[in-house]
């Protein structure tokens, strides 16, 4: 599992 | 992007919609909360500071300009245009409460210790109770309109359909954001007890009102 700092989701 | 973010979004963006149309067509702003709505434009502006950092697509970029718009543009109307319509009485709840042990919260528990990464948790954990001003204005009034209680219907659901499309994210792409989901479980739970009044009450054609 991955957590992504650019936040694709408003 | 799946059919549960999408339908979240949608209903957000609805939610919008209905309280500005609600105060423009009543040109009163009787019954909200102008607090929640401070919160909500503190929330917008600390989370879409990466339009400055980062494009991830035009929708993106146009949802949150319209998001950040719409929220200073009803503070707007609730603090200037429609003032005298305005309960401040009943809107008491004191927001330092909220405020203080959020931003705590995010120094201590994030992602990252970065600044905006910060600023981002200190945003989902303040989206998560922002709500409470304006559901603590309905208890004290003991009602709400019919448009309102459709207004917080939308903002509620909007946050229930995010749940969903983590579900789906994480067994379609491995995508698991801890801070989102628990502050999304949250927030979809302090709704719960409106829910319950909007499906046996509104729908039936019954406005909310609380016994005193």
């Amino acid at each position: 599992t991955q957590h992504t700092s650019i936040k694709d989701e408003l | 992007m799946n059919i549960f973010r999408l339908c979240g979004d949608m209903s957000h963006l609805a939610a919008i919609i209905i309280l500005l149309l609600k105060m423009w067509k009543t040109r009163s702003v009787a019954g909200i909360s102008g607090k929640s709505q401070i919160l909500f434009a503190t929330v917008f502006t600390a989370r879409y500071l990466d339009l400055f950092t980062s494009f991830i697509s035009i929708y993106n970029t146009c949802m949150k300009v319209f998001f950040i718009g719409t929220v200073y543009f009803t503070i707007y109307l609730i603090y200037m245009k429609f003032k005298a319509t305005y309960d401040s009485n009943h809107d008491s709840f004191r927001v330092e409460f909220l405020i203080v042990p959020v931003g705590g919260l995010a120094f201590l528990v994030n992602h990252e210790f970065a600044p905006l990464e910060i600023i981002w948790t200190f945003s989902i954990y303040l989206e998560s109770v922002a709500i409470l001003p304006q559901l603590f204005m309905i208890s004290k009034t003991g009602e709400a309109e019919t448009i309102t209680s459709h207004y917080l219907f939308a903002l509620g659901s909007y946050r229930a359909l995010y749940l969903c499309n983590w579900i789906y994210r994480y067994y379609a792409e491995g995508f698991f954001d801890l801070i989102a989901v628990v502050a999304g479980v949250v927030q979809t739970i302090l709704y719960c007890d409106f829910f319950y009044l909007y499906i046996t009450k509104v729908m039936k054609g019954k406005k909310i009102s609380l016994p005193a």
